[in-house]
């Protein structure tokens, strides 16, 4: 997290607030109770409580504008910049405008003014722009759903007001931070190749290995595929097709590209798992057999991808079958001959024609740690 | 000296933009005869990509421009 130059804060704990303008993209009872909401985001984490005004000046005066507003600080038409927030201090000190030529919605429709307010008002109260993809006081918009602050938006919003007092009020679930990549106790939750990129899901998120990108990207799943689960069990490539599947849970989704392909999610069992299954925790396609393998839990299925189904005598032991192996997988990813299995901070690199382990290094060497 | 190309141009404009507002990047010519940006400009951007995570270059390769056209919040990212 950031605070602003000299940690500007309000200096009383009482702080007022007046929508000055409603934006006509929602009804009025919906912009009041995104904007309640929002500011009872920031007084469950801390002692601050927020007042309506409806007439005179309040502390964060909030308004909807287009172009320029008043503020010699124009906004730019549709996309773009979405709203901002004065820090803390006098006149235009917290005060909060949002693009009118943007459409607002209170679901994911178009721009959540609820997640929009709440990030501004983070600003109207003192925080300035985190670096961490997952912190709600991340600059760029994107989409999630459930409770928006993580522990680095409540570590900085409490290094500047404290703790809330009340001790009802701090049964929060913040979000965790993102993911370190050099984390030595980094786990994988998925690996899978995409067109010649390779993707590592963890938690929220996702890395993106480009051949040509020395560092690694980190994005938020929902970012790029909002209609995607937060959390990726497993996912691999099936390049003769050009989709790439994901699994989470007992659903699975297929991608073309970068876009999801209609007719999906489906379910885990119509690859013939049976419903005994509820997650597969790893799937690598190996080019060379045709064949793609599930694990789940100690053991493993393999599927077709010629035919459509399973393949008779399975299930297997991962054990016995790959031996020097752990006994569960979290991903898994054939590449160069080679299939590397991941789980816990340890990554195993198997031959597939040696039947043996020749290699195990860290998890996060995979992401040049 | 080669002409840039109408897309080319439109990059180097939308970063130009983008450092203005988020990175205090001064207003005026950036572009040298050569390489299109100046040193300031190289290190705003540089700034930009050590504030996203992303690998710091200073030149506008593919990922600093997906990230400069995403929809964001107007408030700049460094303190004035």
């Amino acid at each position: 997290y950031n605070h602003f130059p000299r940690h500007l804060k309000w200096q009383n704990t009482n702080v007022t607030f007046r929508i000055v303008n409603y934006t006509p993209d929602l009804k009025k009872a919906d912009v009041d109770r995104a904007i309640r909401n929002a500011f009872n985001i920031w007084a469950d984490v801390t002692p601050l409580t927020f007042k309506k005004l409806h007439e005179g000046k309040a502390d964060i005066m909030i308004a909807f504008g287009t172009k320029e507003h008043g503020d010699f600080n124009p906004f730019d038409g549709p996309d773009g910049l979405l709203a901002h927030a004065y820090p803390p201090g006098r006149d235009i000190g917290g005060d909060t405008h949002f693009d009118e030529d943007e459409h607002w919605s209170k679901d994911s429709d178009a721009y959540n003014l609820f997640l929009v307010a709440t990030h501004e008002f983070g600003h109207a109260l003192g925080l300035s722009h985190s670096s961490d993809p997952g912190a709600l006081m991340y600059p760029v918009y994107s989409y999630s759903e459930g409770y928006p602050l993580s522990e680095d938006d409540i570590t900085g919003i409490q290094a500047l007001y404290g703790q809330c007092p009340n001790p009802n009020h701090r049964k929060v679930k913040p979000k965790p931070d993102a993911p370190n990549k050099c984390d030595p106790m980094l786990s994988f939750d998925a690996v899978t190749e995409l067109r010649g990129e390779t993707i590592i899901f963890k938690d929220r998120f996702y890395w993106r290995l480009h051949p040509q990108f020395a560092e690694p990207e980190q994005t938020l799943i929902k970012s790029t595929w909002p209609s995607l689960p937060n959390k990726v069990d497993a996912a691999y490539e099936y390049p003769e097709k050009d989709m790439v599947f994901i699994f989470s849970g007992i659903r699975m989704w297929a991608l073309n590209g970068y876009n999801l392909v209609e007719g999906y999610p489906k379910y885990i069992h119509k690859l013939g798992l049976p419903k005994t299954v509820r997650t597969v925790d790893a799937a690598v396609y190996i080019p060379d057999t045709g064949k793609t393998l599930l694990f789940s839990e100690e053991q493993f299925w393999s599927y077709d991808e010629k035919t459509n189904t399973m393949d008779s005598g399975f299930p297997r032991s991962i054990e016995m079958d790959f031996p020097g192996m752990a006994d569960e997988v979290d991903a898994a990813l054939y590449k160069h001959g080679y299939l590397h299995f991941f789980h816990e901070h340890t990554q195993f690199e198997y031959s597939y024609s040696a039947r043996k382990v020749i290699q195990i290094v860290r998890t996060n060497s995979f992401l040049n740690c | 000296m080669p002409l840039s190309s109408p897309e080319e141009t439109d990059k180097w404009l939308l970063a130009e933009k983008y450092l203005r507002k988020f990175y205090h990047l001064q207003a005026g010519l950036q572009g040298t005869s050569t390489h299109r940006s100046s040193d300031a400009m190289q290190a705003k951007i540089r700034e930009m990509q050590s504030f996203f995570n992303l690998q710091v270059t200073g030149s506008l390769d593919a990922n600093t421009l997906e990230l400069m056209s995403m929809a964001r919040c107007g408030v700049p990212d460094v303190g004035e």
